[in-house]
């Protein structure tokens, strides 16, 4: 997937590494010491609709049909994740018991356009 | 920069790094906090002490063959009332929701001291306030434990669901076992119950599948 540079226009995953210490949150999450808070950002041309940053089938599916029904959609298309990963997380709880468990879908690995 | 950039997907103005440093902060706050079904970050009254969760997390490492799936939780004993001179003791655990029906795996930690006479028949009570009489007790499991050093004692994961009281007592009864016959006398045995090695519960409870209570009752 296109991971954003400041001056990248299209659709591209955006990188931020966020350390629970930054968040001060590094007293009750005892595991891990921070993680990937991703997300996507850019634009999604016609010519780009339905490229999900990864396989192209889907792509040309989407365009033979954009071709085939009018030149210029109506509809816009949208940067969004494409592939999630779960975070597992080992923190305490209010009662000082540890607990250990995976949140779904918590960082974006690729973006792509709907 | 002297050129305000816009954002390339809506236009608007950009902002400052340290804005937009500030806004993905706040919402890792709010990922996370929803990510682990939770209104705001847990005050930590009384942590465990750090040797004991290094030990226990070490212990369980050793033993998590396959990575459980769903969550895992270590409760500490906060509170036994054993008098020291015999082994009958009650271990009280604060479990922020006692175990839903999905819990499926049930340890209790002990660790015996090398004081230990021989064999230990030990039985595993659950002791519940609220039934009828006051405060009866339901057997959960016996065990027989030779040896000092730590044990763990499965339990029933069944005989733990259910209550919605925010405390799981668990009273212990042990004797020597002499031949096949136990001696009433109850045998000299310390419990760490303040240290590094105080008892702890581990439990696995299966993710809530969403909709699969929906899907029983259909």
């Amino acid at each position: 997937t296109l991971t954003c540079e400041p001056e990248t226009p299209l659709c591209c995953r955006r990188d931020h590494y966020v350390d629970f210490q930054e968040l001060g949150w590094q007293d009750w999450i005892l595991q891990p010491e921070g993680y990937q808070l991703n997300y996507c950002s850019g634009q999604c041309p016609p010519h780009l609709a339905g490229s999900p940053g990864i396989a192209a089938s889907f792509h040309s599916a989407v365009f033979s049909l954009l071709k085939a029904n009018n030149p210029w959609p109506l509809g816009t298309s949208c940067c969004v994740p494409t592939a999630r990963r779960p975070l597992s997380l080992l923190y305490l709880d209010r009662n000082g018991n540890v607990v250990k468990t995976d949140v779904p879908d918590m960082v974006v690995e690729a973006c792509g356009c709907s | 920069q002297g050129v305000r950039s816009v954002c390339p997907s809506c236009g608007a103005p950009t902002l400052a790094p340290q804005a937009e440093r500030a806004l993905v902060l706040e919402l890792a706050k709010q990922q996370i906090l929803e990510g682990l079904r939770l209104t705001s970050r847990p005050r930590i009254t009384n942590p465990p002490p750090q040797a004991a969760l290094t030990r226990a997390l070490r212990r369980l490492r050793q033993e998590s063959v396959a990575p459980a799936t769903g969550e895992e939780v270590i409760s500490f004993a906060t509170t036994t009332d054993s008098s020291t001179s015999t082994c009958s003791s009650t271990l009280t655990f604060h479990l922020s929701t006692l175990p839903s029906r999905h819990l499926y795996h049930a340890r209790l930690w002990l660790h015996v001291l090398p004081a230990l006479p021989g064999t230990l028949y030990l039985r595993i009570f659950r002791w519940s306030p609220r039934r009828r009489r006051r405060g009866s007790r339901t057997l959960l499991a016996e065990h027989q434990m030779t040896g000092p050093g730590w044990h763990a004692l499965t339990l029933p994961s069944s005989g733990l669901r259910g209550e919605e009281s925010r405390f799981l007592k668990l009273q212990l009864d042990c004797r020597r076992l002499e031949g096949n016959s136990t001696n009433a006398q109850q045998p000299q045995w310390l419990l760490d119950t303040v240290g590094d090695q105080r008892p702890f519960l581990e439990l696995k409870i299966q993710p809530n599948e969403p909709g699969a209570g929906r899907a029983k009752r259909r």
